[in-house]
Formats: structure tokens, C-alpha cells, sequence
């Protein structure tokens, strides 16, 4: 799901 | 950031690299798909956007980058300065047949119907296959290059390793991403089949070859 600063992963 | 995801984007990066080298040093692209390699890079460029509006750390970014760039030369390398080596005949895989359903699916299936929301989904579902012409190629022409399958043994590891990522972070940071596992899930099972042959010959210093 999205966190506040969108995706984290490569 | 944990182990399984460092070792596995570092896993990636190899692989790219690896390709890279082996298309540069032998200044041939004998046994490679270019149509993988041009989801790869449709994969990367929609999925990563977000590299100007979205900084997470100078590692994402960098390695966004650097993913973009090698990706993007191995193309060059393949459709313009080694043309003359690639293997069109081989490389027949109607790569249309990915892009449409994907991107449909993509569409009706993601977890924010946004423009960058949906570009990433398509990225993400692309990715899991974008695999598909090269085992394909290697399925006709029978065999592959040892440097070739080092290459394929190194990217399907990788998103196996995001595989214990996803387990790791779910027990341990409750982040948990349904689209990212399946996608993840589907792409791992595609390279089963390969995993089995390299271990059971490329290992043994065997050449990678499918049965007739």
C-alpha cells in the first residue's frame, strides 16, 4: 500500500 | 532497508551489468532478446517517474538512475551500434500480447487510480513478465550462452530476494503490498523452470542447454 511518500521500493 | 532487499537490488544491478559487459566486451548480442530488454526498459522508465518528485534517498535515486541508464544502453548496444548481431529470427516473441493485457489490467487493478499510480502498477505487472521473450528465445534456439544464463540466474534471484523482503517487512514493519507480492510471485515462478536447469547444469560447469 502507499505510505505517505508514495513507493519506497526500487 | 533490509538484507533481503539490498542483496536483491544489488542482485539486479549485476544482472544488468553482467548483460552489459557481455554485450560490450564480445561486441555481440548473440542469445539475448532484445524485446526483453525493451519491456525492462519501459519497466523502469514508468516506474520510476517519480525519481524528480518523490525523493526517498540518495541509494533510491541513484540506483533509479543507474537502472534507467544501463538499461537503456544494453537497448542501444542491441538495436543500433551491435545490431548486426542480433538474433531476430530467434527473438520472435509478439511482445504486444504483454503490453495490451498488462496495461488493461493495470487499469482495472491498482491500488489508486492516479496517473503515476497506474503507471506503476503497469510497471510493476510488465515486469513480471517482461522475462517471457527471452526464455522464449532460448526455448527455440535450445540452448543459452553461459554469461547469458549467470545474467538470468542473477535477475531472477533478485525478485525472489524481494519475495523475503516482502515476508520480512510484513512481520516486522507491517508494510505489506498485494500487487507487488502476486506481480513478485508470478515472475519468481516463471524463472522456476531455468533455476532448475542452471543448478543442475550450469553449476556443474555443464552449458545450459533444453533438453530437444
Amino acid at each position: 500500500q502507499e505510505n505517505a511518500q508514495g513507493h519506497d521500493e526500487l | 532497508m533490509n538484507i533481503f532487499r539490498l542483496v536483491g537490488d544489488l542482485s539486479h544491478l549485476l544482472a544488468i551489468f553482467v548483460l552489459l559487459l557481455k554485450i560490450w566486451k564480445s561486441r555481440s548480442c548473440a542469445g539475448v532478446s532484445g524485446k526483453s530488454q525493451i519491456l525492462f526498459a519501459l519497466v523502469f522508465i514508468t516506474r520510476y517517474l517519480d525519481l524528480f518528485t518523490n525523493f526517498i534517498s540518495v541509494y533510491n535515486s541513484l540506483m533509479k538512475v543507474i537502472f534507467i541508464a544501463s538499461t537503456v544502453a544494453t537497448v542501444y548496444l542491441m538495436y543500433i551500434k551491435f545490431k548486426a548481431t542480433y538474433d531476430s529470427n530467434h527473438d520472435t516473441f509478439r511482445i504486444e500480447f504483454l503490453v495490451v493485457p498488462v496495461g488493461g489490467l493495470a487499469f482495472l487493478v491498482n491500488h489508486d487510480f492516479t496517473p503515476l499510480e497506474i503507471l506503476w502498477t503497469f510497471s510493476i505487472y510488465l515486469e513480471s513478465v517482461a522475462i517471457l521473450p527471452q526464455l522464449f528465445m532460448i526455448s527455440k534456439t535450445g540452448e543459452a550462452e553461459t554469461i547469458t544464463s549467470h545474467y538470468l540466474f542473477a535477475l531472477g534471484s533478485y525478485r525472489a530476494l524481494y519475495l523475503l523482503n516482502w515476508i520480512y517487512r510484513y512481520y516486522f514493519e507491517g508494510y505489506f503490498d498485494l500487487i507487488a507480492v502476486v506481480a513478485g510471485c508470478v515472475q519468481t515462478i516463471l524463472y522456476c523452470d531455468f533455476f532448475y536447469l542452471y543448478i543442475t547444469k550450469v553449476m556443474w560447469g555443464k552449458k545450459l542447454s533444453l533438453p530437444a
